[in-house]
């Protein structure tokens, strides 16, 4: 199963992970 | 050899006319099949014709019977096992797969009555901490991309990219979307003004509106109003941009994908605070979307069983898609009892979804309001 996130952010948003990282419920995907 | 490399005689000699030909023809299928890849064919109303594209063996895959294969997977796994064979069974599973049984709500696994019931497990309270970033996980898994949204493409893999108005679908202009009712616990009627502020009831929890949401809907529940100046996410054709809004200046569209695997645990939170105003269930086929798969199977998640739950976060548009697949076809959302996802029958032609809206949920927010991780619901065997 997949779970896609589509979200308009300001330009500057950054995310916070590499692709193929493991992530756990609540952990920071990424911030303004 | 180097004798063999210096001394033996180079001898030319003409290739058979046969090979030629064969050589030319195949290359031209390539460049052929190449230039189809990237063509997108589209219908009378200008909308992409989605239809599986892919090497054969993925042909091969799209021809097995998948959606009914999926239910008697679920079946299978929903029946009662032996109270003795339970741990056993659960822990060898555990230890295939990579489960962590220290974090699971139960730890005499003898309580958990089937695999099914086991895989749609819930974890101790606190093992996941939340972060204060504006965006946290939703789900435990693996971030299979990221990135922003460019013409309205999303990318499934380098290079191969489908359209967002196919995953989110495109607004109906007249037709009758239902009314879902929540159950008790999800109500958010409990509004009250305390030193001009609103302020919203989660699940007991006090919140002030600037806090859930960033800002507050009128209650006559019309949607965020735009402004002149703002961006349109698609000029040529904004009618039916796939969030029915603008984009506000400075801002940008973005994405990303998450994989959950069958280890993991399979309950999905919510990303942020945000309100869920629709949701859009889109009946499809159940391919595994493994990483396998996305690179193989180009638009995977416009052709799989998806629930597009869209809203807005203090940002602007705010969407969460959960795609179904083979092995968990069934979607589950603790707020929207109505839903019902995997049934028998011959699914509709992709792009087509029947829409609920939560306006009934919080009159004032108009929409289902969620806190950042707060419980969704979940996928289940089959």
């Amino acid at each position: 199963s997949t779970i896609v996130l589509v979200f308009e952010a300001p330009a500057d948003f950054e995310f916070a992970v590499q692709a193929g990282q493991k992530v756990k419920v609540g952990e920071r995907l990424g911030d303004v | 050899i180097i004798s063999a490399w210096t001394e033996t005689p180079t001898k030319w000699y003409p290739l058979p006319l046969a090979v030629g030909a064969l050589l030319l023809v195949a290359i031209q299928y390539r460049k052929k099949a190449k230039r189809a890849r990237k063509e997108v064919e589209v219908d009378e109303d200008g909308m992409e014709i989605i239809k599986l594209k892919g090497p054969w063996h993925v042909h091969v895959i799209g021809a097995l019977p998948l959606r009914n294969m999926s239910r008697l997977w679920g079946y299978v796994n929903s029946l009662e096992l032996p109270v003795w064979f339970r741990p056993w069974g659960f822990r060898l599973y555990a230890f295939a797969f990579g489960c962590n049984l220290d974090e699971i709500e139960h730890e005499d696994l003898s309580t958990y009555p089937s695999l099914g019931a086991f895989f749609y497990r819930k974890l101790k309270p606190g093992v996941r901490p939340v972060d204060s970033a504006v965006l946290v996980s939703p789900a435990d898994g693996t971030m299979l991309h990221f990135g922003t949204i460019k013409d309205l493409r999303v990318e499934q893999v380098k290079g191969i990219t489908y359209s967002l108005d196919a995953l989110l679908g495109v607004e109906r202009p007249g037709s009758p979307a239902s009314v879902i009712s929540t159950p008790p616990e999800y109500h958010n009627r409990d509004m009250s003004i305390v030193d001009d502020r609103e302020f919203a009831n989660v699940n007991g929890i006090e919140y002030s509106l600037d806090q859930l949401i960033g800002i507050a809907t009128p209650t006559s529940g019309t949607t965020t109003p735009t402004t002149d100046s703002d961006i349109p996410l698609q000029p040529e054709n904004k009618r039916r941009s796939a969030s029915g809004k603008t984009c506000k200046p400075g801002n940008a569209l973005f994405f990303s994908v998450i994989y959950l695997a069958p280890g993991d645990y399979h309950r999905f939170h919510s990303p942020t605070a945000w309100v869920v105003e629709k949701r859009r269930h889109f009946v499809g086929e159940l391919y595994s979307v493994s990483p396998y798969m996305a690179k193989r199977l180009e638009n995977l998640f416009v052709l799989n069983e998806r629930v597009a739950l869209l809203g807005r976060w203090k940002h602007g548009f705010f969407s969460m898609i959960p795609v179904g697949a083979t092995n968990v076809g069934s979607i589950i959302l603790n707020f929207d009892q109505a839903l019902r996802t995997n049934v028998r029958g011959r699914p509709p032609p992709p792009g087509t979804y029947s829409e609920a809206v939560y306006s009934a949920a919080s009159p004032i927010l108009n929409g289902q309001p969620l806190i950042a991780a707060q419980e969704m619901g979940g996928f289940c065997l089959g």
